[in-house]
């Protein structure tokens, strides 16, 4: 079993449409697949077309009241997809966590227990804050979208920072899977230049498989659905099926 | 003088973006305008051109040292417009708060010496921590940037609820100056769909001016320019300046 975080404190850079459309793609490539939503405004719980409002518990009572997984699990419309959700309770585990015994480790525990999947995803909030350590700490690897914008190469010297003083202290293992180059926009300069930028900086670590900006991939959540069934031949839908490839091939 | 927060918790809604270049149009409607960069990822002082390694101090130091606001004030380019900058050193701001005394209140009291501008524009980070508290509680009024896709309608109750308890609390008089849609691809469906909602749920808090999906407005801050001078006949430009004669009409 390997656990991944999807992170990056910058704000609106793909970290939940890559968490829910690579899922979706090592489900369909037959691996055994767990999103964790970890971000209190639930974005993967409803861009799975699980309404929120309906559920009585979700991963703050995971996390807080220790609950068991199995509690909270969801299967998805999608086959070897499974869901633990996150509602609008979340938004409060921040602040109960700050004072609670090894308040960075409370997700490790809850995934230590799990057993089963080949993939556990972890989607984060834009923060750095509490829920994102409990992340890193709990992670083999982690994964860091990067739109290609001018703002996205900012905040990565503040992001490395963080996961280095993880790795000294918190979690030695954790490793970066790779770097993901999202949104591209062929027409625009701005994207190759980002791209040109990152690929220097992280090297082989950045993903071949590049994101392309496509409308598809906006709607298919209002839909409730991954790229996978609302758009399986567009670009974006063979970009993440090619990116569940590498990541598979990274091993 | 009146102070307004720029905040949403949801990423990449273009809270920057709008910061930025409604500030620069006041400034050229002869406002004088201050803008206070609160995200640790200093993406408004970098936008505006100033290179954040070169600063010695930023708003980190007049929240938590207690500085003066004078010693940390950038001129920009554009006439009328000065910055408070921020550095990655504000990353820690919010940890060191938890345990200060007023927490809440360290801008409001960093905000009520300063004096001379028409406008203050506080741009928030993609949270609902001390920092976008402290901007709450300093400000009259909150501007909410909203993106024209699917997820963006998702976190808008737990910001009204967030508010909902700084005004019972912390600061009485806060009060909405407007929602803001921003990113519209006329192209899309999803776009409209959005927007009719938004205006069913604010009514007539809603700006009538649109922020239309525009390249030039994602170029301009790798020139550290604003709108205003970058492409000023873009239709990203004159959006921002439709919307800043809006907001001053708005009293
Ligand atoms: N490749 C793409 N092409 C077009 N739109 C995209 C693409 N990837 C993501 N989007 C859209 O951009 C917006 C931001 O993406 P998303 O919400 O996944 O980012 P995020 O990093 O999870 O945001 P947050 O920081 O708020 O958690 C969403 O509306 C999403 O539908
Ligand atoms: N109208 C627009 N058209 C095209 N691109 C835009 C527009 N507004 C903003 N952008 C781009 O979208 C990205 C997100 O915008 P911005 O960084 O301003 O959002 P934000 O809400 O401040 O993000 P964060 O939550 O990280 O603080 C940036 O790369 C910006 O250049
Ligand atoms: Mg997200
Ligand atoms: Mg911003």
């Amino acid at each position: 079993m390997k656990t991944i975080a999807i992170i990056n404190q910058k704000g609106g850079v793909a970290k939940t449409t890559s968490t829910i459309n690579l899922a979706a793609y090592l489900a369909i490539e037959g691996k055994k697949t767990l999103i964790i939503d970890l971000d209190p405004q639930g974005n993967a719980t409803s861009g799975l077309g699980v309404n929120r409002f309906d559920l009585a518990r979700c991963v703050y009572e995971a996390l807080i009241d220790g609950i068991t997984y199995k509690d909270i699990l969801i299967t998805t419309k999608v086959k070897n997809l499974d869901l633990l959700p996150a509602t609008i309770s979340l938004a409060g585990a921040e602040i109960e966590m700050v004072n609670m015994e090894s308040r960075e480790f409370l997700l490790r525990r809850l995934v230590d227990e799990i057993t089963g999947y080949d993939y556990i995803l972890i989607d984060c909030p834009p923060s750095l804050g509490l829920l994102t350590i409990n992340a890193l700490t709990a992670s083999d690897q982690y994964i860091v979208p990067i739109q290609c914008e001018y703002y996205a190469l900012e905040g990565l010297g503040q992001l490395l920072k963080t996961i280095n003083l993880i790795k000294q202290g918190l979690n030695p293992e954790l490793d970066l899977n790779g770097a993901l180059m999202t949104m591209f926009n062929s027409t625009q300069n701005l994207s190759s230049q980002v791209v040109a930028e990152v690929r220097a900086f992280f090297k082989e670590k950045v993903f071949d498989t590049v994101i392309p900006r496509s409308v598809r991939l906006s709607e298919a959540p209002s839909y409730g659905e991954t790229i996978s069934t609302y758009a399986p031949t567009s670009k974006g839908a063979i970009a993440y099926e090619a990116l569940a490839k590498e990541v598979i091939k990274r091993g």
